[in-house]
């Protein structure tokens, strides 16, 4: 599976904000999306797992510098949703491996996850696409994360 | 914001599984998708949110006529890995928005949530990539959320 990797990507300005139990019923994402949006707030990645109990958490990455307006945006919807409350992060990076074909191969996530566990880095976020798996990390984690998956996937040969 | 997206893709080949409570250390991700993949699981999304008291919870999408040996790996990986358990659904399917620059458009993940929003469609999974935005709902949800967002981002005309 190491072929189809043809890149490693990171990126140190994220931060992280997650909304708890919020009700799931259709246009809870919508309100919390749009009012970032009417802020001029640019979302990165966006991820919501499946529901328990009527209930769902959503988190999404920022850039550091939008975090206090996505703060004050967060502390105004959660209430008006009816979610649990909310937590945020600044000290995450984001790491993704980059390749053609993902899901025709089974278990090239599996071997980035494989990669950071060997280095015993934790990982906070995942969100997937056909080409590109990404997962959320501390950031002092973030150059043991790249370093590793290039060696994984024998991206640092020349 | 609706001149950035160029397509509206669906999958109704999708079964979801969760694993719920898995603690939130390094190695629990590589351990439930080596075991996948082991199997020649082919897993779409991978979808992990923000972690919630030393916890975490994971969901996947595989094609439903694996979902039989999916199950027979998740029952026997979830007490592996001191889960609180995990559920699993095959009346959900998936649609995606595809477009180039999303990241740099505040909204277009907003605009395809109010779109479902407006058709009372729940979202149950969300996972995006800069060039993609997709959610899991249920099936007999899918005919209209395609055809709600070829309306919203304008590509029912020609
Ligand atoms: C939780 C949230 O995604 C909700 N299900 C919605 O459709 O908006
Ligand atoms: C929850 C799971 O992703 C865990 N944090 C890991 O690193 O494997």
């Amino acid at each position: 599976t190491t072929g189809i990797i043809t890149g490693v990507a990171h990126d140190r300005n994220v931060a992280k904000l997650a909304l708890f139990d919020v009700p799931d019923r259709p246009g809870i994402a919508r309100t919390v999306f749009k009012s970032l949006a009417s802020q001029d707030i640019n979302v990165d990645m966006i991820v919501q797992s499946a529901n328990r109990n009527e209930h769902n958490d959503i988190s999404f990455t920022i850039t550091r510098n939008d975090l206090p307006r996505a703060l004050k945006v967060v502390e105004r919807v959660y209430q008006e949703i009816g979610a649990g409350g909310f937590t945020h992060g600044e000290n995450v990076a984001k790491v993704s491996i980059v390749g053609a074909g993902m899901q025709s191969n089974p278990g090239v996530a599996a071997d980035m996850f494989e990669a950071l566990a060997d280095e015993d880095i934790n990982i906070e976020m995942i969100s997937t696409s056909e080409i590109k798996v990404s997962c959320v990390v501390q950031s002092q984690d973030i150059e043991r994360a790249v370093q590793i998956l290039h060696q994984k996937f024998k991206l640092d040969q020349v």
